[in-house]
């Protein structure tokens, strides 16, 4: 554990919890892409199928466990408790163009050819462009609330946490694999054009509104 | 370069 991968974990759980906040204090998930939020869900669980064959450590078992669940509280929330305020009308990215691409390359390129293995590098690289439909939904209807900024903000800084952490892990622990860093810099930069509009407005008071 | 199968990162 380093600095760079400690704060992006607390990063990551910030964002998770900004969500589930704004969507229970404002009653409404208006803004929210619910395609975003499944993708997340697969994610974490084609994950961590490894809490039940490996144990690391108290730490990364308790987060895991959070994140899993969270992301089904969140699901939860916006197609069941708050469907009337889902905003289904803009959120029509189609998963499938997302999912059916990450399965193929996760069946190409991974480490080992097992279950296991592939489910992992799955996971990366659908995580890695999982965000797609929620920028999708931000650009059609051309704007964002500003807590909706502040939850992709802190979600997009993980991953480019993350990007420090491997390069420390590089250097100090000659640690390299070439999955996750691809996809995590394919996944930061995907974020780019949203942290200059966040920077630049939002952290100015203003609303994030999308330029004509 | 080590790469290892078990993952202790999120």
């Amino acid at each position: 554990m380093n600095i760079f991968r400690l704060t992006g974990d607390l990063a990551h759980l910030t964002a998770i919890i900004i969500l589930l906040l704004k969507i229970w204090k404002t009653r409404s998930c208006s803004g929210i892409s619910g395609k975003s939020q499944i993708l997340f869900t697969v994610v974490y669980i084609t994950r961590y199928l490894d809490l039940f064959t490996n144990y690391i450590s108290a730490y990364n078992t308790l987060m895991k466990i959070i994140f899993v669940v969270s992301s089904l509280a969140t699901v939860f929330l916006i197609y069941f408790k708050f469907k009337a305020t889902y905003d289904r009308n803009h959120d029509t990215f189609r998963m499938e163009f997302l999912i059916i691409p990450s399965i193929i390359l996760a069946l190409l390129i991974r480490h080992e050819f097992t279950v296991m293995e592939v489910l992992w590098t799955f996971s990366i690289y659908l995580e890695a462009v999982a965000i797609l439909p929620q920028l999708f939904l931000v650009s059609k209807t051309g704007e964002a609330e500003t807590i909706t900024s502040h939850y992709l903000f802190a979600l997009g800084s993980y991953r480019g946490l993350y990007l420090l952490n491997w390069i420390w892990r590089y250097y100090f622990e000659n640690f390299l694999d070439w999955i996750s860093i691809v996809a995590g810099f394919v996944q930061t930069v995907l974020y780019c054009d949203f942290f200059y509009l966040y920077v630049t407005r939002v952290l100015h008071g203003r609303k994030l509104r999308l330029p004509a | 370069i080590r790469y290892t199968l078990l993952k202790d990162e999120l």
